[in-house]
C-alpha cells in the first residue's frame, strides 16, 4: 500500500496547477523512490515529467509499483479543500479503485478527509534519451514567464538563440515584432536573480509559444527556471523544487 | 508558420 504525507499540501496543489493545462488524465506511478508521473499532450508536442522524491515527504511507504490513474480536473477539484499550510496525506491500497485524501491544519484540530475515484489509464511511456545540450540557460522563472507572455501577445512562435552574445528570444506577428535579448549576469547575493548561459555551441531554433506559456505556469514551483536547448531537439525546461522536479518538453517547429 | 515537430520523432516508446 502507499502512504505518502506532505507537509505542505501546496507542493502538490502547485504541481497540478502547473500541469493541468497541458494534461487531462495521467498515471501517478508510486514506488520507492517516490511519486513519478510522465504525461504528453493530446498532439504529442509537449511531454511533462515529474518527480516527488520520498525525501520530500515527512512520511513515504510504498511496499510496491502503484500506478494511481488520475483526472487532473478532478484532483484539483478535491486539492481545492486543502489549504496551502495543511498537512496532507494520500494513501492508496496496492490495487486501488480510489485514493484517500486527507488533509490536517497545523493546529490539529480539523481533518478532512477526501477519496478520489482512480481510473484505468494505458499510458504510453517515452524513453528520454540523456542528452548532451548545445545551450544551458539558468534565469528567474518570473522573467522567462513575462519575456513568454509579452511575445505570444505578437506571435504564435518564438524563435530562441543562444550564442555566446546572450540568449536571444524573438517573434514575427501581424502587428510587428519583438525581441528579447538576455546577456550572462551571475548575481553573487542572490543567484536566483542572475542569468547564467552555459554555451556549448550555437543554438538556434523555434518554438510554439502557446506551449511555452502554458509551463509557465510551474513558475510558482521553483524562482528559478533551467532552459537547455540543442540543434534539432525537444527544448527542455526544468522547474527544480528542493525534493523533485517538473520537466517540461517541447518539439521543435521545423522550417517555413 | 513553421510546421509542428511530433516528439515520437525524438523519443522512443518504453
Amino acid at each position: 500500500m502507499l502512504e505518502a504525507r506532505l507537509e505542505q499540501s501546496s507542493v502538490l496543489k502547485k504541481v497540478v496547477d502547473a500541469i493541468k493545462d497541458l494534461v487531462q488524465d495521467c498515471n501517478f506511478d508510486c514506488n520507492d523512490s517516490g511519486i513519478q508521473l510522465q504525461a504528453m499532450d493530446n498532439s504529442h508536442v509537449a511531454l511533462v515529467a515529474m518527480h516527488l522524491k520520498t525525501e520530500g515527504f515527512a512520511l513515504y511507504r510504498c511496499d510496491r509499483n502503484i500506478a494511481l490513474g488520475i483526472n487532473l480536473v478532478s484532483l484539483q477539484k478535491v486539492l481545492r479543500a486543502a489549504q496551502n499550510e495543511d498537512v496532507m496525506t494520500l494513501k492508496a491500497e496496492d490495487s486501488p479503485d480510489a485514493l484517500s485524501l486527507v488533509f490536517e491544519n497545523s493546529e490539529n484540530d480539523r481533518i478532512s478527509e477526501y477519496d478520489l475515484k482512480l481510473m484505468d489509464i494505458d499510458q504510453e511511456h517515452l524513453g528520454i534519451p540523456e542528452t548532451e545540450y548545445g545551450a544551458t540557460v539558468k534565469m528567474p522563472s518570473a522573467e522567462f514567464q513575462r519575456i513568454c507572455r509579452d511575445l505570444s501577445l505578437l506571435s504564435e512562435s518564438v524563435a530562441i538563440e543562444a550564442t555566446k552574445e546572450g540568449i536571444k528570444f524573438s517573434c514575427t506577428g501581424d502587428i510587428g515584432k519583438g525581441a528579447v535579448t538576455l546577456r550572462q549576469n551571475p548575481n553573487v547575493e542572490k543567484p536566483e536573480l542572475g542569468t547564467t548561459i552555459e554555451l556549448q555551441e550555437p543554438v538556434a531554433l523555434t518554438f510554439s509559444l502557446k506551449y511555452l506559456v502554458n509551463f509557465c505556469k510551474a513558475s510558482g514551483l521553483s524562482n528559478t527556471v533551467t532552459i537547455s536547448l540543442s540543434n534539432e531537439v525537444p527544448l527542455l525546461i526544468e522547474y527544480e523544487m528542493e525534493h523533485g522536479y517538473v520537466r517540461f518538453y517541447l518539439a521543435p517547429k521545423i522550417g517555413d | 508558420t513553421p510546421l509542428q515537430n511530433d516528439l515520437h520523432e525524438f523519443f522512443t516508446m518504453v
